[in-house]
């Protein structure tokens, strides 16, 4: 895997950071930014996905009082794709309707989801070589989080116990002079010199004016707030050709 | 060396003026006073909850006043965590061991 990888940086890539307001759907805006970048990554096609979809057509169809990022995926596979944003567009309500996935064009779906091994290298390795991934983390943190690498022990952020999940989109090291440079709302006003720190890059769905421009960074090594737990990733491939099979006489 | 701990964080006057700000910036209003007090009691346990976090933080992170400082904990994990994962749907970590598939 490379040193650093930050899928911000494809254009067109990652969709702009979302706000889910009343609603509490981040699984299911995790999911529709892992599909959205899967999408621009595999086919070169920017697209964004109805959130609100995901919402109306979950199995237990009470989207806006929490869910599963896996249960984004089954909800794509069993309406075979989902509708763009701006046809089935995010209602935010905290309410969901009814299901109006066969009113709308589909614009994007998956062949199948994984869940990925639970170990920070494997993670980086499957973001490096194939795209974003959604995580579910503990979300304890991040009330009063600004800015800056989070690093947690299992005392300050208990890893078993995870509940917001997020998107994945880049790994990398900061400088070793960074941080500790305080700012008026912080409690941070003086300078350390500080050692490189490795750290994941995640998408939040609080709005971009949320911690640095709607997302955050955790440490990467010490399976920080839980990241590690659930790695789960839709598939997006372009089908492969059938293989020929023959029945014998 | 460091200042960590040496700062004894807002005192009421500059809290109210912060709290002022915070309302401000995050378009927050309240319906009566009581409700005002207990929102910026909350702040106040936030604003020193931020110092705490700040004070354990390994990493590089700045802790302060955000857009959920008139949130408690519970209020916020309730408003914007999801479902706590494991729990519900019993997933465990064994796909693939000689557990998957027995029940």
């Amino acid at each position: 895997q490379p040193p650093t990888c930050d899928w911000r940086n494809k254009p067109n890539t990652i969709s702009p950071v979302r706000n889910q307001r009343h609603c509490n759907c981040c699984w299911a805006m995790a999911a529709a930014g892992n599909i959205e970048a899967l999408w621009a990554i595999k086919f070169n096609r920017s697209v964004e996905v109805s959130v609100q979809q995901l919402l109306d057509c979950d199995r237990c169809g009470n989207g806006c009082k929490g869910g599963f990022v896996w249960d984004a995926f089954l909800t794509v596979l069993k309406n075979r794709g989902l509708a763009s944003e701006t046809d089935y567009p995010f209602d935010g309500s905290g309410k969901t309707h009814r299901c109006l996935a066969e009113k709308h064009k589909k614009v994007a779906w998956i062949q199948d989801f994984i869940m990925l091994q639970a170990c920070e290298q494997s993670i980086a390795r499957h973001l490096a070589t194939q795209g974003p991934i959604t995580v579910t983390i503990n979300v304890k943190l991040l009330q009063q989080y600004q800015k800056g690498v989070i690093k947690a022990t299992p005392t300050t952020c208990d890893p078993r116990h995870v509940d917001h999940s997020v998107l994945l989109v880049g790994f990398g090291k900061t400088k070793s002079v960074e941080g500790r440079q305080g700012k008026a709302a912080s409690f941070r006003s003086y300078t350390r010199p500080r050692r490189s720190m490795a750290y994941w890059t995640l998408k939040n769905s609080w709005g971009p004016h949320w911690g640095e421009e709607g997302y955050f960074r955790l440490h990467r090594g010490s399976n920080t707030c839980g990241i590690t737990k659930y790695p789960v990733t839709a598939i997006v491939d372009i089908p492969k050709k059938k293989q020929q099979v023959s029945c014998p006489p | 060396g460091s200042l960590r701990g040496q700062d004894p964080g807002p005192q009421p006057q500059e809290l109210k003026e912060v709290f002022r700000l915070f309302q401000m910036q995050y378009n927050r209003s309240y319906p009566n006073p009581a409700e005002h007090a207990r929102r910026l009691d909350i702040f106040a346990q936030n604003l020193a909850k931020a110092q705490r976090l700040q004070e354990e933080d390994l990493g590089t992170a700045e802790f302060g006043v955000t857009q959920f400082s008139d949130l408690t904990e519970e209020e916020f994990v309730q408003l914007y965590g999801s479902r706590v994962a494991g729990e519900a749907l019993g997933v465990s970590r064994k796909v693939g061991s000689e557990e998957w598939g027995e029940s």
